[in-house]
């Protein structure tokens, strides 16, 4: 895959975040997330989404993210925390 | 999968567009009526019932905000997120119902960049009353913005969002679950229609009068509103004289507490003292605080003074701050203040000239002007005027209920359609041609 554009895993993490598929960032470290808990959040959005759930952050993902929506989350804490376990 | 979040635990729910959008084509009362047939698809298949109302205190509070807008949601100009709801609960913001007012509103819009409010409504209310967003690329709840969804009176909810919202509240009295066991084909007929004449899956409601056929058993203007009542039935329209719906609503559904055998009510009228409002039947009358009646009702209609017998009509007249009340060729004035009737009532003949000497009801309207009705025609008499103008009496169905003469006349011999639009002698099924003129109207 084509290297992400700093911007573009800024604005996939910021999202992530916003709409519950990463928890939301820790104060202390700011947005750093593992890579292998970026990837899984990609994947369980793109499932969300519809799209093939690669785990990669490509162009079609992104496309989805900056389709308009509803600004409730996707997954609540509760799920996540429910999945991690 | 997110968890099933909270349900509303009473099923008469309450709404209230506070803000509209600033900028938008849509003009208020599309936007109300958007609202209000969102709502209804989710109404229309499970046993919640909503009810617009005028004060601060609804359940689902509807604002067009942009930016931050003190929730944990900020609005982000046009495009990114377009909308939200809270979920039901015991939080003040419960239920409450937020659009982005930086997104470019439309219904019937050829424009691909524009937002169909009725799409987003339908699915933001799924929300508000306890559904979270779902995979399922055909739900309403999947949470991305998939372009408008048609037309309001023919849209049924796919078959994941019925299933999930039945789990949450139960079917509605007259929907079979399996009646639909599939996802719904675009253009299939709605999933509750409005009961045709000849075939229906829903009960027959066969009291269902016709406005434009009715005479009224009461009339009164509420909340700047206008109430028409025939049977157990009412006809709203709006403060610029708009019909809410064509279709009529359940009298017991909306105000609450009036017995259910209650078959018809004689006058109603707001009391201008403290906008409570009066019901009367028979000997009996019943006091409303908005839509609920309040205790110890009903009350003989002696406490005003009046005989047994009931009345026909009761109004109240802004030009002297009393209340009116008919019966036969008699009328009384009461003293909303003084909690009295002013001596020498009943008196013979009303102050008002060239109205009927008997009456079904009457009103004050916001122009200033009364309104006297009588069988299917009105009458009116200018601000602080005591005769009626000259051109009345005129058509109640035409000027009111959104009629065409010879609708009327036709109905009036029991021919069935809009005949308006689509004169048909002898067709039974009418709510098509009435559904296509319905939208006509909520959109103008």
């Amino acid at each position: 895959a084509p290297a992400l554009r700093a911007e573009d895993l800024s604005l996939g993490v910021d999202w992530l975040s916003r709409f519950g598929y990463l928890p939301p960032a820790d104060p202390e470290t700011g947005q750093l997330q593992t890579q292998e808990e970026l990837s899984k959040a990609i994947a369980t959005m793109q499932r969300f989404g519809g799209l093939e759930a690669t785990g990669i952050l490509d162009e079609a993902t992104l496309e989805l993210m900056k389709t308009p929506r509803c600004s409730l989350p996707d997954l609540s804490p509760a799920v996540r925390a429910r999945r991690r376990r | 999968q997110a968890p099933t979040p909270t349900k509303w635990n009473k099923r008469n729910l309450s709404w209230r567009v506070r803000t509209f959008p600033r900028d938008s084509p849509l003009g208020r009362d599309t936007v109300r009526a958007l609202m209000h047939y969102a709502l209804k698809v989710w109404s229309d298949i499970t046993p919640l019932n909503f009810h617009e109302v005028a004060g601060s205190t609804a359940d689902i509070q509807i604002d067009f905000s942009k930016a931050d807008h003190n929730d944990p949601y900020p609005f982000d100009g046009p495009g990114g997120t377009v909308a939200h709801a809270f979920f039901p609960g015991d939080h003040r913001i419960a239920g409450d119902t937020h659009f982005d007012d930086d997104e470019s509103w439309t219904f019937r819009s050829s424009d691909a960049h524009s937002m169909d409010l009725f799409a987003v409504a339908i699915h933001e209310f799924g929300h508000a009353i306890g559904l979270s967003h779902v995979a399922a690329a055909s739900s309403i709840m999947q949470p991305y913005y998939q372009g408008p969804v048609g037309d309001p009176l023919h849209y049924g909810l796919p078959y994941e969002d019925r299933v999930r919202i039945w789990q949450l509240y139960g079917v509605r009295e007259s929907v079979s679950p399996t009646a639909q066991p599939d996802t719904p084909e675009p253009g299939e007929p709605p999933l509750l229609p409005e009961p045709t004449n000849n075939q229906s899956n829903s009960p027959p409601r066969k009291d269902v009068p016709h406005r434009c056929s009715s005479h009224f058993d009461a009339v009164a203007q509420i909340r700047g509103e206008a109430f028409f009542f025939k049977g157990r039935y009412f006809w709203r329209l709006t403060r610029d004289r708009h019909l809410v719906s064509l279709q009529p609503a359940q009298i017991h559904r909306f105000w609450r507490g009036l017995p259910l055998h209650l078959d018809s009510v004689d006058a109603v009228y707001e009391r201008s003292s403290d906008h409570r409002i009066i019901f009367f039947k028979g000997d009996r009358y019943w006091v409303f605080k908005d839509t609920n009646v309040e205790e110890g009702y009903p009350r003989p209609i002696s406490d005003f003074g009046l005989p047994p017998g009931g009345v026909d009509a009761a109004f109240s007249w802004a030009h002297n701050d009393k209340t009116y009340f008919f019966k036969d060729q008699l009328y009384w004035r009461y003293d909303e203040h003084m909690r009295r009737m002013d001596p020498g009532h009943p008196a013979p003949s009303p102050p008002w000239r060239g109205i009927p000497s008997t009456l079904d009801d009457a009103m004050h309207w916001s122009d200033g002007a009364a309104y006297f009705f009588r069988g299917k025609e009105y009458w009116k008499v200018l601000d602080s005027e005591l005769v009626a103008a000259p051109e009345y009496p005129q058509s109640t169905a035409r000027d009111w209920l959104v009629c065409k003469d010879l609708q009327a006349d036709s109905e009036a011999t029991g021919m069935d359609g809009e005949a308006g639009a689509h004169p048909q002698s002898g067709q039974h099924d009418q709510s098509r041609s009435e559904d296509g003129y319905e939208v006509c109207s909520c959109t103008s």
